[in-house]
């Protein structure tokens, strides 16, 4: 039940996206965080192939299957994870960069990765004043059950907030930021390790920034629709 | 027809400092072509920054040690020339009939062009931004291409005052870029405040139908018993007529060993 095939018709010089139907699991093994169970993961691969030419392109990545809740608790005014239903208390560690000269190798993250989970870490937090973390950084995330709070490039120092206050209305360019952010966003999104997305360190990002951020980030309403998801299987 | 897949370009790149060369992207990807043994260009690291560059070449200390950052001028001095650099490299690609072939940046600091055997294409501004360029009319018959990319530092490299601080004069914050190259309270500036082509660059081979930023949700019921995955794709029909396509997805999962389950 795991192997699903479509038929699709592509008109010429045409740029679509596709949905396929949900693929049913059963009891999944799911995927949890440092010290709360397995990180099992599963290898998703998906292939398109063109009649009378062949297997024309392919992409595979090893997926979890997790469901990552977060809300302000009204009491302390902290942030309350959840994991699969179950509540984490958040042990984590502050993250900038590998290499000040981004000398980055799978081997360093996969070295500093491993650290942090046998430091009985479950959650990295990648500050905005550094990098958005690469694929091989989220992927020994996977592997190590590291959450991540992955920040985007705002700071309260440099934007707003520092001596001398500069930048109040951050980055020159508000739509390149929004493209890189974009961007990023479709380069992290399916890895399991991923917790949060920040505005930024201290700050809040401008107005429009902001607003925009939500708005991309929100859960798509189709997938909060239990009935219509059971309904169309 | 050669393997639809991605094949990296981390290896053989030269560099030199873009106002010690006189020839342009033009010139450099069709009739002078450099050569290590061509001064001033140097041995490179790609993917990596200027700085990386300039160490493996012995051409600055190493910043990490002692107060070796000192002794590297910093861009604010310099200039913003002094950082721009000309990355270089060959590489062999050749395809037929219905395939179609990208080049690929997944991030290159913070703006460039790119020359592909005299063909020449800017790309957008951005630290963190991927840029894919379809070269399938641009490669050369006999498979051997020449690729050279200017890469040019931040648009606001921003001064460090004396006094140091939490991101320096806070000029880098202008663009979409790290702001801690300009140094914090834990941190010294990064000289070249990390320019270069920072992350992955590969070329990719498809057939006429290309897949792109593939989306997967999982959705879950009755107490983690009944669970979906949501997959959402984008295809691209490169061809000028319709693509009959056939989609497949397969979910496996590794059991010890190497046994796999479908």
């Amino acid at each position: 039940e795991h192997l699903q095939t479509t038929h699709l018709s592509i008109p010429p010089g045409a740029h679509i996206q596709y949905t396929f139907p949900p693929l049913f699991f059963y009891k999944p093994n799911l995927w949890w965080p440092n010290g709360m169970g397995k990180q099992s993961l599963y290898n998703v691969g998906i292939t398109v192939d063109v009649k009378g030419y062949g297997e024309s392109d392919s992409w595979k990545h090893p997926f979890g299957f997790r469901k990552i809740e977060s809300t302000i608790d009204s009491v302390t005014g902290g942030r309350l994870f959840k994991v699969n239903g179950q509540p984490i208390f958040i042990r984590g560690g502050n993250w900038i960069l590998s290499d000040g000269l981004l000398r980055l190798s799978k081997k360093r993250y996969k070295t500093d990765i491993k650290f942090h989970a046998d430091m009985n870490f479950n959650m990295i937090r990648c500050w905005g004043g550094g990098l958005a973390e690469r694929p091989e950084f989220y992927h020994y995330c996977d592997i190590y059950g590291l959450l991540v709070w992955q920040e985007f490039w705002i700071t309260g120092d440099v934007d707003g907030r520092g001596v001398p206050v500069s930048n109040p209305n951050g980055p020159l360019d508000h739509d390149l930021f929004l493209l890189c952010a974009r961007d990023t966003v479709k380069l992290l999104r399916n890895h399991p390790s991923l917790a949060l997305w920040v505005g930024g360190n201290e700050q809040t990002p401008p107005e429009d920034i902001n607003t925009a951020l939500k708005d991309n980030l929100k859960l798509h309403p189709y997938f909060q629709m239990p009935n219509q998801i059971s309904n169309s299987v | 027809m050669v393997e639809i897949g991605k094949t990296k370009l981390d290896s053989g790149w030269i560099a030199a400092r873009s106002t010690e060369i006189e020839k342009t992207g033009v010139q450099l990807t069709t009739t002078h072509a450099p050569t290590l043994e061509t001064s001033p260009w140097m041995e490179a690291v790609v993917p990596g920054t200027v700085l990386g560059t300039l160490l493996k070449n012995k051409l600055i200390p190493d910043p990490f040690y002692g107060l070796e950052n000192e002794a590297i001028i910093d861009i604010a001095d310099s200039g913003r020339e002094y950082y721009t650099f000309w990355f270089f490299t060959t590489f062999q690609c050749s395809m037929s009939g219905n395939q179609h072939v990208d080049l690929n940046f997944r991030a290159i600091n913070y703006s460039a062009e790119v020359y592909l055997n005299g063909h020449k294409k800017v790309l957008s501004k951005g630290m963190f931004l991927r840029q894919s360029i379809d070269i399938t009319d641009f490669l050369q018959p006999d498979g051997q291409n020449l690729l050279v990319v200017l890469v040019h530092p931040p648009d606001h490299p921003g001064k460090i005052p004396p006094e140091g601080g939490q991101g320096g004069d806070h000029e880098i914050g202008k663009d979409v870029a790290a702001h801690y190259v300009e140094g914090w309270d834990w941190m010294t500036p990064i000289r070249d405040r990390n320019t270069g082509i920072w992350d992955e660059v590969s070329v990719s081979v498809t057939g006429p139908v290309k897949i792109t930023d593939p989306h997967l949700v999982a959705s879950f019921f009755d107490h983690y018993e009944r669970v979906y995955l949501h997959s959402t794709v984008e295809l691209e029909n490169r061809n000028a007529w319709v693509a009959e396509c056939t989609l497949n997805i397969q979910v496996t999962t590794e059991l010890e060993g190497n046994v796999c389950l479908v």
